[in-house]
């Protein structure tokens, strides 16, 4: 069963059509193993991207390096899933 | 495990196997034989049956109302919803004066599991799945995004064409059993008067097109209806929701659901992205499920009477 361990979730709110573009570039980008959550669709509304662990820090450097600014709206998707699991089961017993 | 006896005793807050799924339907048809049956328009890629609820108080080739719930596997609290909404009809038709003229005139389908080979696997193999479980010759990644399999700009810019991608449209429009059983049960039908494809999560009600600029010619009455549908939606929780067409809501989209049902002369088409809470995204509690079905029911009953009230 895959897990994700690590993984975090991270949010990318675009300011203007420079950063828009830019975001939109990130899910071309197969380096980083992106998955994009949620896409983009315009500025100042939010992009949700899905990051392994073993990309995690060079992606935050690369979306430093653009001047984008990122918040990380989930730490550990494993954690959440867990969690999920654990409530199914209860709810069913 | 305890099994629920009847749809009554079924948990509607927590989310559910695509096994309980299933049972949950036969258990709706068994207490309800007058109004609900099932139908099995097709054979998802791994055999599983594709059942389609029908809520129906008789008549022959009644206009009728769409809704499907969970192309996209991941997006459990859809499911989730639908399976709300079929107990909400059964529960609504007698009592709700809407409803009931609504069902007294039409009727409704409702898909539940539109792609159970993937909900299956998000609960079993990798809980992130998103796409159809067709092998992809050559590659070593599975599956189709069914909202890209779609006869309507198929294969322009908005889909991609590698097979990897999550947004990969597949060898060929309605390569897809899942996709292409609803082609040919919408064709066959040949009376729908509403199509509502309902995703998560973003927030947003859109209408044609997707992979066009071009603006539908119903977009002013759409845009109404939509403005009206999350009007009554944000009524309950004050759930805000962005409307339009989707090339303007979100970017280009290619293949997409709507545009094809569209396209065959269905007018009210839209497609949900029901409801975020900014912090858990697709991984949304199942203490959220109830809210976000209820509000969603609003949103649904304003598409259904307009489309009743409106017949072309």
């Amino acid at each position: 069963k895959e897990t994700f361990e690590g993984h975090q979730v991270l949010r990318i709110v675009p300011k203007n059509e420079l950063q828009l573009s830019l975001v939109k570039n990130l899910e071309e980008m197969m380096e980083f193993e992106l998955d994009v959550w949620m896409g983009v669709t315009g500025v100042s509304h939010p992009v949700d991207i899905r990051v392994p662990p073993h990309t995690l820090e060079s992606f935050k450097s690369y979306l430093d390096s653009l001047d984008l600014e990122y918040s990380t709206m989930i730490e550990d998707v494993q954690a959440i899933l867990d969690m999920e699991r654990e409530q199914m089961e209860s709810a069913a017993r | 495990l305890a099994q629920p006896r009847n749809t009554d005793s079924f948990d509607y807050a927590n989310y559910h196997t695509l096994s309980e799924i299933y049972s949950f339907q036969d258990m709706l048809v068994a207490e309800n034989p007058n109004l609900v049956s099932k139908i099995v328009i097709g054979q998802s890629y791994e055999g599983r049956p594709l059942n389609l609820l029908k809520f129906s108080t008789g008549g022959s080739s009644r206009p009728a109302i769409w809704i499907d719930t969970g192309i996209h596997s991941r997006e459990w609290v859809t499911q989730a919803s639908g399976l709300w909404f079929a107990k909400k009809i059964v529960t609504d038709y007698g009592n709700d004066s809407a409803l009931t003229t609504i069902l007294n005139n039409m009727d409704i389908f409702l898909e539940i599991a539109t792609n159970p080979d993937g909900y299956y696997f998000t609960h079993t193999s990798d809980r992130m799945w998103r796409k159809t479980r067709k092998p992809n010759p050559g590659y070593s990644c599975y599956g189709v995004d069914p909202n890209r399999n779609w006869d309507a700009g198929f294969g322009l810019p908005g889909a991609s064409s590698y097979p990897c991608s999550e947004t990969y449209h597949g060898p060929s429009a309605f390569s897809e059993s899942e996709v292409k059983s609803i082609v040919d049960f919408v064709k066959s039908h040949g009376n729908i008067k509403a199509f509502i494809s309902i995703h998560s999560y973003s927030q947003m009600l859109m209408y044609p097109y997707g992979y066009t600029t071009t603006p539908v010619k119903d977009q002013a009455e759409l845009h109404a209806l939509a403005e009206k549908a999350i009007t009554d939606l944000a009524s309950l929780y004050g759930t805000r929701y962005r409307y339009g067409s989707i090339i303007n809501v979100i970017y280009q989209a290619s293949g997409s659901t709507v545009d094809w049902t569209y396209e065959q002369g269905i007018k009210y088409s839209y497609t949900f992205e029901l409801r975020d809470t900014g912090t858990y995204g697709f991984l949304l509690p199942a203490k959220q499920i109830i809210p976000t079905a209820e509000e969603t029911w609003l949103a649904l009953m304003a598409l259904m009477d307009h489309t009743y009230k409106n017949p072309y």
